[in-house]
């Protein structure tokens, strides 16, 4: 038996948001050549019964939403985390000021999923 | 509240710098020049950046594509080394000069994939008075095998040939594979640098020096040194995930 929940929207998925990062929002732009702040993003939203293929789900994370559905008190719905992320390269100075380029990975979330 | 301030200020510090070493930094850098970034990063840079998030994804994150040698990154090193002035100089020789990378910045956890020095010149030249009549320059590159002396900075003896090459046109830009030799700088041996040398060839000393055989290098402009490395915490743990 399944408690009453409200209402899923569809604004209320899990899904990628849009984060801009400015790197001199955090002090880095004094070393940080390029780029000054590029897009993140990172995920939000809900994880509902029953989960559908659209939110990337686990078979784990669709039982543990079963689960959930009867038990919500005890059992959590599955989290709304990045599942497919890309790199970036950044440009910047080193302390002994030699211009480095170094390629980052996982810094920016293309897909989000329930897991 | 002070101290509250200086906690939240602690944490804060404490939080950058693990968040610096996750990118692979052991601090914050505090460049005390902002020198011109080489035109082969910005080249690499943008074409990464518009590559599309599929192929990014779908290429090999730990290779350096424009080289085709492993690694996830690229430095410049600028040189630190001085002209070597003789009181009086050679027959021939038209430039001497002591060539330094600092590689000490490279971390143990990086693996040395590739080194190229870059010899630059403002414009292609010619020497003259005439390629045509057998005559050019020279460039030799050798490996220094001893620090150099504070007052006595030529000549060096034991050194180890690494690059000799004749010229008849001078390019903008010269490029030397140096891999072998950084690699073993940061294995086997201690940095001393190198030293190049550009003669005259061909001719005797009074065209070199008098009537401007050694001009065609007046363009000179700087050295440095490209170095591709691969962290080996960072491509490894990736390769692992794949």
């Amino acid at each position: 038996r399944s408690a009453q929940a409200p209402p899923v929207t569809l604004s209320s998925l899990c899904k990628p948001r849009q984060l801009y990062i400015s790197f001199s929002d955090v002090g880095w732009e004094n070393w940080i050549i390029a780029p000054q702040g590029y897009m993140a993003n990172y995920c939000l939203g809900e994880c509902p019964f029953p989960l559908t293929a659209e939110l990337n789900s686990t078979n784990h994370a669709i039982l543990q939403t079963m689960v959930h559905s009867l038990d919500p008190e005890g059992t959590p719905q599955p989290c709304c985390v990045p599942v497919r992320l890309s790199p970036i390269s950044i440009l910047y100075y080193d302390n002994s000021d030699n211009v480095v380029l170094r390629h980052y990975e996982d810094m920016v979330v293309d897909e989000c999923g329930c897991r | 509240s002070a101290a509250l301030a200086t906690q939240l200020s602690l944490q804060e510090s404490l939080q950058e710098s693990l968040l610096l070493k996750s990118l692979g930094l052991s601090t914050k850098p505090s460049p005390k020049t902002h020198a011109p970034v080489p035109s082969v990063l910005w080249r690499i840079f943008q074409r990464r950046k518009t590559l599309p998030a599929l192929s990014k994804d779908l290429g090999d994150a730990c290779r350096v594509e424009e080289f085709n040698v492993p690694g996830n990154i690229i430095r410049v090193f600028a040189d630190q080394g001085h002209f070597i002035h003789h009181g009086q100089p050679p027959r021939l020789l038209c430039l001497q000069k002591r060539l330094y990378f600092n590689l000490s910045v490279l971390e143990e956890g990086e693996r040395l994939t590739m080194a190229q020095l870059e010899i630059k010149f403002s414009h292609n030249s010619y020497p003259s008075p005439s390629p045509s009549q057998g005559q050019g320059l020279e460039l030799r590159l050798y490996r220094s095998s001893r620090l150099p002396l504070r007052g006595t900075p030529a000549p060096e003896r034991g050194q180890k040939l690494l690059v000799e090459r004749s010229f008849v046109q001078l390019h903008k830009s010269l490029v030397f594979d140096l891999s072998g030799v950084a690699k073993d700088w940061r294995t086997h041996s201690r940095n001393l640098g190198l030293i190049l040398e550009i003669a005259w060839s061909g001719g005797d000393g009074a065209s070199a020096l008098g009537s401007g055989g050694c001009t065609s290098i007046s363009s000179f402009l700087d050295t440095s040194l490209l170095v591709v490395t691969l962290s080996q915490q960072q491509c490894g743990a990736s390769r692992r995930r794949r």
